[in-house]
């Protein structure tokens, strides 16, 4: 039996969001520790992963592991019929489900929907994705900076720089109609109210693709911090975290590299 | 303007 209760809805919503335009369909991984997922977008540039650990949840059970395979565009689906304040449980059975069901709850409890939605085989692989890197350089800024740097930057062109100094962080873009850059410097005071904070232990300067970095702006109502990750020649490690350690969202990047 | 690497070769199937 697996059986998850969120208070509110707007927790899975916003999570939804910030993965559904980069992945078609995904497994669902339950376990003893919460609910998770790691796809990679068709074109293997980008490699989305969520976990939303059990503490995340008002109930939460798994009796067994199991794997649900989900559509996303499905899921959003049925979530739309959720309110914000609305609870969400989902319940399926650990033995071979062909369905998920959905209950929402409002706030009073006299409004209560159900829904069913159909299950998928989903063959995946399952990376081994490296934890905690020695990363070369990472800075965590505000989301909502995150979010006007990248849409700014990705309107002007699809190759976007970003260049990691002592201290100073510089986007920079090229395209058909011209440039810009943007210099980010780390604030001084650790009272300021929305911080940047650089840390370098060796500078960094790699290019990516504009389109991917704008897109990741859908995870930006999940948190109010984002931290980016990187070394040269690898990918770059974007992470937003839920509130309270709820769990997170991360992608990685593959980088452009010189031919 | 560089080309646009995979994740193919960082990330192995476990």
């Amino acid at each position: 039996m697996f059986e998850a209760k969120l208070t509110e809805s707007t927790t899975i919503k916003r999570v939804l969001d910030a993965i559904k335009d980069l992945i078609q369909q995904a497994n669902f991984d339950c376990s003893a520790d919460g609910l998770s997922l790691q796809a990679m977008d068709t074109p293997h540039v980008c490699l989305t992963t969520m976990t939303l650990r059990s503490q995340a949840f008002e109930v939460y059970r798994c009796d067994r592991p199991l794997s649900m395979g989900i559509n996303l565009s499905s899921i959003s689906k049925i979530l739309k019929c959720a309110a914000s304040k609305d609870s969400v449980k989902i319940v399926a059975d650990d033995e071979g489900a062909d369905c998920a069901e959905f209950i929402f709850e409002n706030e009073s409890a006299d409004r209560i929907a159900h829904f069913e939605l159909k299950l998928m085989d989903i063959d995946s692989e399952h990376l081994s994705i490296p934890e905690d890197s020695d990363y070369q350089a990472i800075i965590s800024m505000p989301s909502a900076e995150y979010r006007r740097i990248f849409s700014d930057l990705s309107i002007i062109g699809d190759t976007i720089t970003i260049e990691i100094n002592k201290n100073t962080a510089c986007f920079s873009v090229e395209g058909d109609i011209g440039n810009g850059s943007l210099n980010l410097a780390q604030t001084d005071s650790a009272d300021e109210k929305n911080p940047v904070t650089i840390n370098v232990k060796e500078p960094v300067k790699m290019t990516f693709p504009g389109k991917y970095l704008n897109t990741f702006t859908k995870a930006v109502p999940i948190s109010e911090f984002v931290t980016l990750c990187l070394t040269d020649g690898n990918p770059l490690a974007i992470e937003f975290s839920l509130p309270d350690e709820a769990g997170f969202v991360r992608y990685f990047l593959a980088p452009k590299i010189d031919q | 303007m560089g080309k646009q690497s995979t994740l193919t070769s960082f990330f192995r199937p476990l």
